[in-house]
């Protein structure tokens, strides 16, 4: 475990946390992608099969129960709890357009052909693009509420941090996965744009919005 | 290079 790593699921957690707050507080889930969240589930849920059978820490194994029950949670309280502020007719991103060449992709490119191989590879393709449903959903609004706003920055911020962990890993434990690597810069690439708005907008005070 | 270590990362 180094800082970058440690930083970077603190960001994640605060992320998952920021975004419960929000629709806790507001009793809303207006502006949030559903579509998002399910993919998120699905990362979660294909990434920690081994959560009963690969014990790595009391750490991890916490870090992945909260992980897993947060994002069921979440996608619970979109769809069912707070059903009626939920945004349907501007959250239209097509979510096969990412889960088959995710699935397509992990088939073909991947560390060994085996079904917890893949189904880990598949979980890291597929966070890289998770968040194309609420940035598109963003775009289509034209805005974002500040709390939101705060919950990409902290949730962009995580993969990258964990990308400046991976290079730690790489001089100082010699431990290196391209996929994992080239996943996580295309995922923090997605965000940059988010970022520049995040920081010369939400940062002065201002709300999120879209140059219409 | 031992790639499987990552696994011990969320």
């Amino acid at each position: 475990m180094n800082a970058f790593r440690l930083v970077g699921d603190l960001c994640h957690l605060a992320a998952i946390v920021l975004l419960l707050l929000k629709i806790w507080k507001s009793r809303s889930v207006a502006g949030l992608s559903g579509k998002s969240q399910i993919l998120f589930g699905l990362v979660f849920v294909t990434r920690y099969l081994d959560l009963v059978t690969n014990f790595v820490s009391p750490y991890n194994t916490i870090m992945k129960v909260f992980f897993l029950s947060s994002s069921i949670a979440t996608v619970y309280l979109i769809y069912t709890k707070f059903k009626a502020t939920y945004d349907g007719n501007h959250d239209t991103f097509r979510m096969e357009f990412l889960l088959i060449p995710c699935a397509l992709l992990a088939i073909v490119v991947n560390h060994e052909f085996s079904p917890m191989e893949i189904l880990w590879t598949f979980s890291i393709y597929l966070e890289a693009v998770a968040i194309l449903p609420q940035l598109f959903m963003i775009s289509k609004t034209g805005e974002a509420e500040t709390i939101t706003s705060h919950y990409l920055f902290a949730l962009g911020s995580y993969r990258g941090l964990y990308i400046m962990n991976w290079l730690y890993r790489y001089y100082y434990e010699n431990n290196f996965d391209v996929i994992a690597v080239v996943a996580g810069i295309v995922q923090t690439v997605l965000y940059c744009d988010f970022f520049y708005l995040y920081i010369t907008k939400v940062l002065q005070g201002k709300k999120l919005q879209l140059p219409a | 290079q031992d790639n499987r270590s990552m696994k011990d990362e969320l």
